[in-house]
């Protein structure tokens, strides 16, 4: 999913 | 979050920190790149498109904020600033810097983990941050006097990095399903660019000398 991936990193 | 992608956070949020103190407070931009300021504003543009879209944390919004607020406050000081720019090493920082964007484009575009606008973009963005120091470490050695703020600008985010791959472990070993071998290839490539650098920081360090790289 999106969300709990490695998007959340900056 | 954990430690390692905190500890990670905060060096990068320093390192901005110090370059930004040192540009208002001494009024003097020598020694850094422009060229690498410029990309790492592309950079934050190109990575940061979802955030006003996708909201992940408080922390995640505000960090993006800073990250993208800081390296176009930077480009804009060191282009229009009237005292600052002066002080800019305009005929060392030589580097061809949008030849760099080009590959990555293209790379981003055949290697990427889903084929759409804003994961290429993403995926754009990791590998430009991964070169874009380039200009910054080639300054560095012409520029025969390294002051300090600019040493510990590139030896914290240099430790950005470093401590991004602990996180990376980490999650490997926490997480399911945490294997992303672009963000770790590229995330490597860009900390052993450190490696040259980080050797001579040390060696000054340790014998408490001004820091300068061979040429």
């Amino acid at each position: 999913d999106y969300l709990d991936d490695y998007h959340d990193e900056l | 979050m954990n430690i390692f992608r905190l500890a990670g956070d905060m060096t990068h949020l320093f390192s901005v920190l110090v370059l930004l103190l040192k540009i208002h407070t001494i009024k003097s931009c020598a020694g850094i790149s422009l060229k690498t300021q410029e990309l790492y504003a592309i950079v934050f543009a190109t990575r940061y498109l979802d955030i006003f879209t996708n909201y992940i944390s408080l922390y995640n919004t505000i960090m993006k904020l800073i990250f993208l607020g800081s390296s176009f406050s930077i480009v804009w000081y060191m282009r229009r600033h009237k005292i600052v720019r002066r002080s800019y090493d305009k005929d060392q920082d030589t580097f061809r810097h949008y030849f760099l964007m080009l590959p990555c484009l293209i790379l981003a575009l055949i290697i990427n983990e889903k084929f759409t606008f804003r994961e290429v973009m993403w995926t754009f963005s990791l590998y430009l941050e991964a070169v874009a120091i380039l200009p910054q470490l080639v300054l560095l050695q012409r520029t025969r006097n390294i002051d300090n703020l600019t040493g510990q600008y590139v030896f914290l985010l240099g430790a950005y990095r470093a401590f991004y791959i602990l996180n990376w472990i980490y999650r490997y070993f926490t997480e399911e399903h945490f294997v992303h071998w672009i963000t770790w290839i590229s995330g490597l490539v860009q900390t052993l660019l450190y490696a040259d650098f980080f050797y001579y920081y040390f060696q000054s360090w340790k014998n408490n000398v001004k820091l300068e790289l061979p040429a």
